[in-house]
């Protein structure tokens, strides 16, 4: 399927330490 | 990783968020000894939801540009000019800013309009997304989302409409979509839309 992401979830994902 | 072997978090935030295309920032400073094409620049290329923070974070924001310049952000191997194969049929949904706007909706629209391309917001529609580009200028800023077949009605208008949706456009702002070869024959009067929302 297509990687698609909502606006909320790609936001939250900004300032996320674990994300680095 | 010492993280992932402690198991004080779970595993999955270690994992990047794969987009579902890889997309590159393309930046433009107008330079006197150098032609339009040689003065936009690939800035670089991510295809992880972490790595556009990354970018995004690390940049100026749009609004923060000298006027002038642009910031372009295409699906990778398409560049942001009329002439590619994948842009030359098609067109863009335009969004005029007035110069109050700079300081109140040009960040949050540039923002909105990269994260519906990364999350592939208009969902099938998604493919026919090119990139989209903000022009920082005098007379007021431009917002532009580049799709590839300006013959595709239901696409252009399903993206446009979603485009409206989450940028919450009133009726201050106006959005038309123009063709490409109707801009490229009209340069320095008003091209006419051809759709509008």
């Amino acid at each position: 399927g297509r990687k698609s992401y909502d606006r909320e979830f790609l936001l939250r994902l900004q300032f996320d330490p674990n994300s680095k | 990783t010492e993280v992932a072997s402690s198991g004080e978090f779970p595993p999955e935030y270690l994992i990047k968020h794969p987009l579902q295309n890889t997309w590159t920032l393309w930046y433009y400073e107008p330079d006197r000894t150098k032609t339009w094409e040689e003065s936009q620049r690939e800035i670089t290329s991510f295809d992880t939801a972490e790595d556009f923070w990354s970018l995004y974070n690390h940049i100026k924001t749009a609004s923060e540009l000298r006027q002038g310049c642009d910031y372009s952000m295409f699906k990778q191997g398409i560049r942001p000019m009329w002439e590619d194969d994948q842009n030359k049929c098609g067109g863009r949904w335009l969004i005029n800013l007035d110069k109050k706007q700079r300081t109140t909706d040009l960040d949050n629209f540039w923002l909105e309009i990269l994260l519906c391309m990364i999350g592939e917001a208009f969902n099938e529609y998604s493919d026919d997304v090119c990139g989209a580009v903000v022009n920082i200028r005098p007379k007021g800023d431009k917002l532009g989302v580049w799709t590839s077949n300006a013959d595709c009605a239901d696409s252009v208008m399903e993206i446009g409409r979603k485009l409206k949706e989450r940028l919450r456009i009133t009726s201050k702002t106006t959005m038309g979509y123009q063709v490409h070869k109707d801009t490229m024959v009209k340069a320095g009067s008003q091209t006419k839309n051809t759709y509008t929302l």
